[in-house]
């Protein structure tokens, strides 16, 4: 129905460029509906300012700002209406670390409210999260889920291993 | 609404029956290139619904059974099994406690089932289709498609906006 | 042939002139997100004659002009020089170090330049046609790309293929 | 030419298996003409079998899987006919520790013979370079090189840091 889209979409516009000002610290983000006049099917084009930057076509972003301001647009779809349960499959990838740190520490506050699985693996992502399951083909060809604990002191491992 | 635990077995790489233990929180999962974390999502989503053997990786559904490997002999069906609480009755059905199961066997044919009472497909889709889960969701994010969100056309990525509305 | 220097003026985020001196072997660009990595190898590939908008992530060829910043105006040209040896001769020219030279202007007037002598686009584009350098080639890999060959059509691959015949 | 593909596709089918088995240390893969009668407009099938596993379609590999794979293709190709300069943007994004040490032993190589340069995040990486440079945006909005020396100096730093 148009009024319930039109609320949902003004909702969803302030929750991302308020967790998008979050993600970069600052600068702008916007959701436009290009065809005022017909909200039901009118396309929606998103506006994203970096701070310190000019408002250009989204294209321009790098690889790491567009992946952040992708994220910033899924969790304000998200805050509307939460699902009790995400699973998010390697979307940070393509941050580097001060991104990670700022990433984290939005989707801790997320995850206080409902579960979330990541597959991730980023070292400081992973430091972020409260249970961590590793998963290994010790017999090639067939996947093998191992406890917790010991995906602990692989993680240990690879830490002495790499510094 | 919260997730106990997912059972897989025969599904992708999951040869041997697996349980997933779910907790509350942030989960990360972790393991070298190609050892089964994305195979997880997938079956998390397939037990949800999802009829689309490419949001799967897949060219045909029955690819989704384990297709053998150097020492094991391929096996006949793949079978999922989720289990949440539903104290809170978001899903609207009578149980506290829901176990949704799904198997497809090589023959082609699938079985689906609720408390092992067998169902349709669209029984259980409907039974999660508000709570932000169904299947073209903003809370299954698959690898690599986090970007799509930005490269899709005005009109494509609309579907995102009404699943929340 | 080997590639010398690259110099950068007015290019995307690259507002103040800027040298990048080549090393043989392997060199690694590094940096944060967002600070202009991609934006270098874009500058190669536009000086090779990129010319489609979105081989180099714009909308229209303007928008490779420095737009400005909070705290500087925008430019009105961007220019790139990208200088080789040519000892080997592998370029088609007499010379044994040629310097390529690509301006734009606000205007969306364009200038090309080999060895200062004004040229056409056509003229720089033909001098590296048979160096594996072409511009849909397989030596100039753009962020997120990688694994278009492995999900694009069989049809679509093939032209990797015949750029290396 | 008919001929002149066909010999070259023979040899990018040869490359391709040599780099592919060197980069999963086993495994076998393949490149198939769909019309063999037709090979001048033929689509080109790719086969990829990591060691280990049966045979399946390419679409079930893993990202990792599906970025190596691809890599050894364009290796194959790059062999046929080596550009004298090559730039990729984040090809190792997808890979994990281990992949990253095998793929930088065959970049290593191939830079032996033509200059590489690769836009990285990744510490692997970076260690195998012969030379580094480093972008950084100190002004917001305005990118600068800085010396390599420096940028040495910022992983180093990086480095004790998340020791
Ligand atoms: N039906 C099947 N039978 C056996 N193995 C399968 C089947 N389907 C997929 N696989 C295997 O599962 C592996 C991929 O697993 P998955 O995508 O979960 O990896 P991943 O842990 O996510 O890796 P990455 O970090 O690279 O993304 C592939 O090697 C593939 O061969
Ligand atoms: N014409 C322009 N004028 C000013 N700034 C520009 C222009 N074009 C692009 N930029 C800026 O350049 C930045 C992107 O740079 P680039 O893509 O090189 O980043 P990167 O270092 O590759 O980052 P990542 O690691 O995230 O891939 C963007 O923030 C964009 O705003
Ligand atoms: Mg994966
Ligand atoms: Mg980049």
């Amino acid at each position: 129905t148009r009024s319930l889209f039109s609320k949902t979409f003004e909702q969803i516009r302030e929750n991302f460029n308020m967790v998008f000002t979050r993600l970069f610290e600052g600068g702008k983000a916007d959701l436009v509906l290009l065809d005022e006049r017909n909200i039901l099917e009118s396309g929606i084009e998103i506006k994203a300012r970096p701070p310190g930057r000019t408002l250009k076509s989204i294209s321009l972003l790098s690889g790491g700002e567009k992946a952040l301001t992708a994220i910033a647009l899924l969790f304000g779809i998200f805050m509307v209406k939460p699902s009790p349960f995400c699973v998010l499959d390697e979307i940070d990838a393509a941050l580097d670390e001060a991104n990670i740190s700022r990433f984290t520490r939005v989707l801790v506050e997320f995850a206080k409210k409902s579960q979330f699985i990541i597959v991730t693996h980023n070292r400081g992502t992973i430091e972020a999260s409260d249970t961590m399951y590793g998963v290994t083909m010790e017999e090639s060809g067939v996947s093998k889920l191992v406890s917790v604990k010991f995906a602990q002191e692989e993680i240990e491992r690879q830490r002495r291993k790499s510094s | 609404m919260y997730f106990k635990n997912l059972v897989m077995q025969g599904f992708k790489s999951f040869a041997d029956e697996t349980k997933l233990e779910f907790e509350p929180g942030l989960t990360a999962i972790v393991g070298p290139n190609g050892c089964g974390k994305s195979n997880i999502s997938d079956a998390i989503r397939w037990t949800l619904g999802e009829q689309r053997p490419t949001a799967l990786r897949l060219s045909k559904m029955e690819d989704i059974i384990f297709s053998g490997s150097e020492a094991r002999k391929p096996l006949g069906m793949a079978e999922v099994s989720l289990t949440v609480t539903n104290e809170d009755k978001k899903l609207p059905i009578e149980f506290t406690e829901v176990t949704i199961t799904r198997r497809l066997f090589q023959s082609g044919e699938s079985e689906y089932y609720i408390n092992k009472a067998p169902v349709r497909l669209k029984d259980i889709q409907e039974l999660f289709m508000d709570t932000g889960l169904g299947s073209s969701t903003y809370s299954l994010i698959e690898q690599g498609k986090i970007e799509l969100i930005l490269s899709s056309k005005p009109e494509d990525r609309r579907f995102l906006f009404e699943e929340a509305a």
